[in-house]
């Protein structure tokens, strides 16, 4: 099923995206 | 909400910032490729995570969200 997998997918990828944001700096010069 | 949470609002705050840059309070999928050089992310997993994050599927994301998901994701974090 295309969409389960998409699904599952999303969760990682969104994982990914938070723990680079968490480990980003930004801002303070 | 403690400090490390506020912060970590903050900084999701800061980021949605870079997308919204006139300022507007939500951004479209497209203005979503312009942390594509801020984060080790591909512009389809850019695109994944707006639509993971489009919560009403509007095509449109709001500051609301995106905090949201971001709690979501570190409650969920706390949680396991």
């Amino acid at each position: 099923d295309p969409s389960m997998k998409a699904g599952a997918t999303s969760e990682g990828v969104l994982a990914n995206f938070f723990n680079s944001l968490l480990s980003k700096k930004t801002g303070s010069p | 909400l403690g400090t490390t949470e506020l912060d970590m609002l903050a900084k999701a705050h800061e980021f949605f910032q870079i997308c919204d840059i006139e300022g507007k309070g939500f951004v479209f999928r497209h203005e979503m490729q312009r942390l594509h050089g801020e984060l080790p992310l591909s512009p389809q997993e850019l695109e994944n995570v707006f639509d993971t994050l489009d919560a009403d599927g509007n095509g449109s994301l709001t500051l609301e969200e995106f905090t949201t998901g971001f709690s979501q994701f570190l409650f969920g974090q706390k949680k396991s």
